[in-house]
Parts: structure tokens; sequence; C-alpha cells
């Protein structure tokens, strides 16, 4: 049978980082990943939505490894300072769970199968990004593993089909 | 030359939909996006992310087509309201613009060069999402070509590999 979704996985080494109100303006993302990337940090999740109205600010959300989370606050705290973030929020309480597949494009019903499978686990998704081959869900670390299990039960996929590799 | 980046698209057929402070409870995801796939709406970007710490509500936004925006609207109203979302906003102004490789894994700067360009031609960045071998930047329409022609000559690609396709 044809399978839309032919993995899934689950990473919990990483934490997430949430560069809170800061102006929504042209450079300010250059200027955080710029600071970044000079330290040589592998971000891996970047999601940014919609600017709160109200005073035009925005929230720049992002995942690095665990290990690195002393030295990205040490690289953002002038950063922040400058652009006049809010706070600085870590969790290092997240593991990210992805489905993945080429198949899932056309389909547009994968997308509320998982979350209605970590729904059903009463698991409260923290952040959502997806892309037209994966989707990416991050959960509380202590959820990974139920997450991945009813995953692999909706999607059908066989046990050897669980990469529980960096997602 | 290895190149990290191997193409950039930009689609300006869709339109962002946010629906704004929902409950950030289990369940709620899974309720807006399985109506919309019991409709046969096609769901592009999905993008969620820090919870507001105040009220615990969370804004949950996507793109579609812009041809279906008075459909997914329909759909959204009992929705939101059951919801008690505060606002179902819609805007129709938008360009998603995206850079593929699967070089990106490894290079901590793609993300802040892909920004910084932008950021270089006054485009201020809408959302931002991202996976493994793409990043995709929600911009006002007006700005896609610009967007596209910057990103071609930051990362140095021939004119033969602007994808100008869905991206
Ligand atoms: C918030 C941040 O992404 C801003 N909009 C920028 O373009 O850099
Ligand atoms: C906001 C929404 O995603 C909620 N956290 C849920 O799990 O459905």
């Amino acid at each position: 049978i044809y399978k839309p979704v032919t993995g899934v996985a689950a990473d919990s080494s990483q934490a997430r980082i949430v560069v809170c109100d800061v102006p929504d303006k042209p450079g300010v993302s250059a200027k955080i990943f710029s600071a970044l990337a000079a330290k040589n940090i592998s971000v891996d999740m970047i999601i940014q939505s919609y600017a709160r109205q109200s005073n035009n600010t925005n929230d720049v959300a992002f995942t690095v490894s665990s290990d690195d989370v002393e030295k990205v606050l040490e690289i953002l705290e002038p950063i922040a300072k400058e652009l006049q973030a809010s706070n600085v929020h870590v969790n290092d309480n997240i593991a990210k769970v992805s489905i993945v597949g080429a198949g899932m494009v056309d389909r547009p019903g994968i997308a509320a199968d998982m979350f209605k499978s970590l729904a059903d686990a009463g698991i409260n998704i923290k952040m959502i990004s997806t892309s037209e081959i994966k989707i990416s869900c991050l959960v509380d670390k202590q959820n990974a593993k139920e997450a991945v299990k009813r995953l692999h039960e909706v999607f059908e996929l066989g046990c050897g089909e669980i990469a529980e590799v960096k997602g």
C-alpha cells in the first residue's frame, strides 16, 4: 500500500530559545542569526509567527543543541539589550517530534491526523513548523516516547520505520 | 564549487491566515486542521510559535491558496467561536520566498545570509519557517521579485537555477 508518511523521528537533544518582543522591522533576524553564525552555533528550527498588532514587536524562536545553550545566551545578551527584547526565554524540556514523507504534499489530512494523535494522548503541541515533506512539533520531553508510539500506529509504520534520529 | 543552496523559489499565490489567541491546550490544532481537511482544503505552511505566558493562549498561523480564503473563513467561523479565538486574521498580500539545498544542514551561516540579504533590501520578514533543507520567509507580495533577485546573487546561483515554482 502507498504510504504518504514514511518515517517518524524524535530528537530530545535540543533546547528552545525565544527572543521575545523584538522590533518587527528589517534587519532584526539578520542580527540575531549572524551573531550566532559568527560563533559557529548550529541552529535547527527557526520559527517566527505573526506580529502582535499592538506594538509591532515579534518573538523569534529557534532550537539549538542543549549543549550550546550557555554559549548562545552569552552571545545573545548584548543583542537582546540592543534590540530591547523583553526577555530571552529558554526551555530545555522539549523534544522535536517529526513525521516525514514525500507523499504528504497532496494530502490535506496528514497534519490533522498528526495533531489528532497527539491530542488523543493528551499531549500539548508547543510549536509547529512544516515543509512540504516534513511536519515537526515541539512537545514536552517526557511526551516524546508516547508521541512517537502513537504516530507510528496512526500512520501504520512497521517497527523498522521509526527513525529515532535527530529529526 | 560546492553550493549549499541550490535553488530559490517564490510563491505569491497564497494567503496567510492566523487564528488568534486560542487556548494552548491539547486538541486545539487538531480541531482547526481536521475541519479544514474534512473540506479538502490544502494547507501549505503551518506555524505556531511560543505561547504568550500571560493567559496561556497562542496563535496558529497557516497559509492556503488565495482562492480558498473565503471557503476557509466559512469553515473556521464556528471553530473560532467555539475556541473563543480573539480574531481570524487574513493577509493576502504575502509571498513565500524560500531557499533550498541539502548542504545547508551543516552550515550555520546560511539562514543569517538569507536574512541579511532581505534586510539589505529593506525587506521585512513577516514569518519564518525552516526544515533541514529549506528556509522559507513570508514577505510582502511586492517584495517577492526583489527578494528572489537578491537571494540569487547572495547564493551565487546561475540564472537557470531560479525555480519560480510554488515554494
Ligand atoms: C522579527 C524579525 O524577523 C524582523 N521582521 C526582521 O525582518 O528581521
Ligand atoms: C495551540 C495548539 O497548538 C495547542 N497547543 C494544541 O496542542 O493543539
